[in-house]
């Protein structure tokens, strides 16, 4: 209470103070002020940093992203739009998202940091007493496309990781299948898309490796891909302005009350390398517990 | 059983490639949207069935609970915002135990937690984002979340017990709340 600033120094400053503050395993979602709590250089985008206290590995960045769709006539595949079926950006780089606020929770049952983020996107990173999973919950829209141009959001996960450009994602819920950045297994490959070109399915999970594991388990099928080395990207959310011309005939650009879609939803990251325990996970995100909500007034509590 | 076909029958229809990935046209989207949502407020009665005859054993007495559908993706949920006094009833669908973080959109207040035998039992109230609030269309009153976590035998079903006790004090939501604006 009471710790505000306008000064980028003297705000990582308090955060580093603040830490105490924590009374969970979170160790204090700042690292006592060694590195930026978040950077918006560089255009590269928003991140802020976390450790654990029961695993120090528990080191990642969180940044969001997105890409502009590119507008064609699509008569030739080279003039074709990002649509509905295509995901095709107009640039390699997707253009960074930075910071507007941060706000730390803590209490009995977790901690969490809310990250404001420039277009619409809210960012919490959440830790639980109980559990030994981080959740990052991000919600994102309604996508502006007031400017003309279609968007794509991404989020980026950065790890000190060097997975080489292999990644990992299921097969429609089944097994894990290698992917190798700008490359097939059966063939030689050149990519006229460099980004869409390497994005895979991801129903359940994705992860990178090498020596340790960085797991992002989804809640629903997403696009995901490792660019870059050290990072897991997944698509969140798209609203784009042209059809594709792949058959449906309309831009995919749906509204409610004249704006576009809020899409919300749960990544659950994990660093165990257990099959077992990533396995339970994965069912768990799919088939959560049904909750019914019952008006009980008249039953006391004896009664009931 | 025939209430239950239409949401088998409903959930037949998003196999469909379109229906999955978005892909459809805008007014199928609505239509897929209003079978989905009829079928599942229509089984929602077999639930309120169910519990109601599980609560009241052979009594034959007035149904006791009423099942509203809660939309937990839009932090909104009419019967906890509203009632003094809801009964939570938790399925776990899978076959081994698992722990897991209920969350109940409840408006500002004091509320206490009673576990399946009685217990009180740890709760936190976290503060529903703005940006949740400014969904649009959403409309709800719920400002905060009622955090709790069920310990879910496998297969299981648990009941809690949900009451709210004050709506004056301060300081209710037990935390932190630190925030900085940037400049």
């Amino acid at each position: 209470e009471g710790v505000r600033s306008d000064g980028y120094l003297d705000r990582l400053n308090q955060i580093a103070d603040v830490k105490d503050l924590t009374n969970l395993g979170l160790d204090a979602i700042v690292d006592e002020g060694k590195e930026p709590l978040w950077e918006d250089a560089n255009g590269t985008g928003a991140a802020f940093k976390g450790t654990m206290k029961k695993r120090e590995t528990d080191d990642f960045k969180i940044s969001f992203a997105y890409y502009p769709g590119c507008l064609g006539n699509n008569e030739v595949p080279a003039n074709r739009s990002s649509g509905a079926y295509i995901f095709r950006p107009n640039s390699t780089k997707a253009i960074g998202l930075n910071v507007e606020s941060v706000s730390e929770i803590s209490g009995d049952l977790l901690s969490e940091v809310r990250t404001k983020i420039r277009g619409n996107v809210l960012s919490i990173k959440r830790v639980y007493k109980e559990f030994d999973f981080i959740e990052h919950e991000w919600l994102v829209g309604p996508i502006s496309v007031d400017d003309g141009i279609g968007k794509e959001y991404v989020v980026k996960y950065q790890t000190d990781i060097i997975n080489n450009g292999e990644f990992y994602t299921d097969s429609n819920g089944r097994q894990m299948l290698k992917r190798k950045l700008n490359a097939r297994p059966q063939w030689n490959l050149t990519l006229t898309e460099p980004v869409p070109g390497n994005y895979y399915p991801v129903t359940n999970e994705i992860y990178i490796e090498n020596g340790e594991r960085f797991t992002v388990l989804t809640d629903r099928s997403q696009g995901g891909t490792s660019l870059v080395e050290g990072e897991v990207e997944l698509m969140l959310h798209r609203r784009l302005l042209h059809d594709d011309a792949f058959g449906v005939g309309e831009a995919l650009n749906e509204t409610v009350l004249g704006s576009g879609l809020v899409v919300r939803g749960k990544h659950r990251i994990l660093r165990s390398k257990d099959p077992v325990e990533i396995a339970k996970s994965v069912f768990q995100m799919h088939l959560p517990p049904v909750v019914f909500v019952s008006d009980a007034s008249g039953l006391s509590y004896e009664q009931w | 059983e025939f209430i239950l076909n239409e949401l088998k029958s409903a959930m037949g229809i998003m196999q469909h490639h379109d229906a999955i990935t978005g892909t459809e046209k805008q007014h199928v989207a609505h239509d897929y949207e209003r079978i989905l949502s009829t079928a599942i407020d229509d089984a929602l009665l077999v639930a309120r069935q169910a519990f109601n005859k599980a609560a009241q054993g052979d009594s034959g007495k007035a149904p006791l609970f009423s099942y509203d559908r809660c939309h937990f993706n839009e932090s909104r949920c009419h019967t906890s915002e509203t009632s003094e006094t809801f009964m939570v009833t938790v399925y776990n669908p899978l076959a081994w135990g698992v722990r897991e973080a209920v969350k109940l959109p409840v408006t500002y207040g004091h509320y206490e937690v009673y576990a399946p035998n009685g217990d009180k039992i740890v709760t936190q109230l976290v503060e529903i984002p703005d940006e949740v609030k400014r969904i649009p269309n959403r409309r709800s009153e719920a400002t905060h979340e009622l955090v709790f976590i069920a310990h879910l035998h496998p297969l299981g079903v648990k009941s809690f017990y949900v009451k709210r006790v004050s709506t004056t004090k301060r300081a209710i939501a037990n935390g932190s709340y630190l925030e900085w604006i940037s400049g």
